[in-house]
């Protein structure tokens, strides 16, 4: 649907009304290694899409140092405070709507001012 | 600002290139002038140009609208999440998620947050997908168009100097004007410029 301006948008979708895959993300707030929650394996889908994780290990719903070596590029690449961890400034980034190109091919990122990355498996 | 692997883009004989869009989407000129004004944008900064073919025959880039699975692999996930991709030089595919509700904004306003959160505006996706079909990778710097991602509501359609350094890397500045930056800042002209 295409909407020519602001006024022509129906009054409903501005209740931000916004529902997608990747607001349930949200509800992950404060998982730290270790733990095994329900809604992770989803996470590493969403990671593995945009390059962050490579290989072809199964998307499991464990916080492990897989996810957090993602977790740790992805703040370096959208100048978050790095700390490994699901904090609220990086998920509130995370369900943000993107381009679907990954930001990391091939497990190297050129984001970050040029600063090689590399994302890897253990 | 990064580039693909491999640094492609468009040879040295393809300065002037054509786009279509698909014709299945039907669409109107309103929508079509709102991708005119985005390829504009780049066009002021390099030596590029680019013209609106009727056919697709032939045409260098292709535009279009699709939903869920459209046969690239890259399915679409209906409202928000991901909204469009495109392809690196020189394949010239451009695909945004039919599922969004997109914005048509004045073309006069060059920056916007609305309270909106539930519409996209096509320019700013436009100008940000063109990018990456002229060899742009996604930049860390948050104002520039090659950010990867944007807020439902927000409107960000100019280069920033980011995008221009990175764009004139690859191609140089427009010979025809001043569109910003025009020297390369992060490696020596010799490894990129213009060349083919």
């Amino acid at each position: 649907k295409f909407y020519s301006n602001v006024s022509s948008i129906p009054p409903l979708q501005f209740l931000n009304a916004t529902q997608n895959a990747w607001e349930t993300f949200s509800k992950l707030a404060g998982c730290h290694i270790g733990e095994n929650i329900n809604g992770l394996s989803k996470l590493k889908q969403y990671f593995r899409r945009f390059g962050y994780i490579t290989g072809t290990n199964n998307c499991t719903d464990d916080f492990d140092d897989v996810l957090q070596s993602a977790i740790n590029t992805y703040q370096k690449n959208f100048n978050l405070k790095v700390t490994g961890k699901l904090d609220s400034s990086t998920l509130r980034q995370i369900v943000k709507p993107r381009c679907g190109n990954p930001d990391m091919i091939d497990g190297v990122s050129e984001m970050n001012g040029g600063k090689k990355l590399r994302a890897t498996e253990r | 600002y990064s580039f693909f692997p491999g640094k492609p883009r468009w040879p040295k004989r393809k300065r002037d290139l054509t786009y279509a869009y698909v014709p299945q989407n039907n669409l109107t000129d309103e929508v079509k002038r709102v991708f005119a004004r985005a390829f504009t944008r780049w066009a002021e900064v390099t030596p590029l140009n680019f013209t609106r073919s009727e056919s697709l025959l032939g045409a260098d880039i292709v535009i279009g609208f699709f939903s869920g699975e459209h046969g690239d692999g890259e399915p679409f996930d209906g409202a928000m999440g991901t909204l469009a991709h495109a392809s690196s030089p020189p394949t010239g595919m451009l695909h945004l998620d039919g599922d969004e509700d997109w914005l048509i904004s004045d073309g006069e306003i060059s920056r916007r947050v609305l309270p909106v959160t539930s519409v996209v505006d096509l320019e700013s996706v436009a100008v940000h997908e063109i990018g990456h079909l002229l060899g742009l990778g996604h930049s860390s710097v948050e104002d520039a168009i090659m950010f990867p991602a944007i807020s439902g509501g927000d409107r960000k359609v100019e280069l920033a100097k980011d995008d221009i350094e990175g764009i004139q890397h690859l191609y140089g500045g427009n010979p025809n004007g001043d569109g910003g930056v025009s020297k390369p800042s992060r490696e020596n002209e010799s490894t990129g410029g213009a060349g083919d």
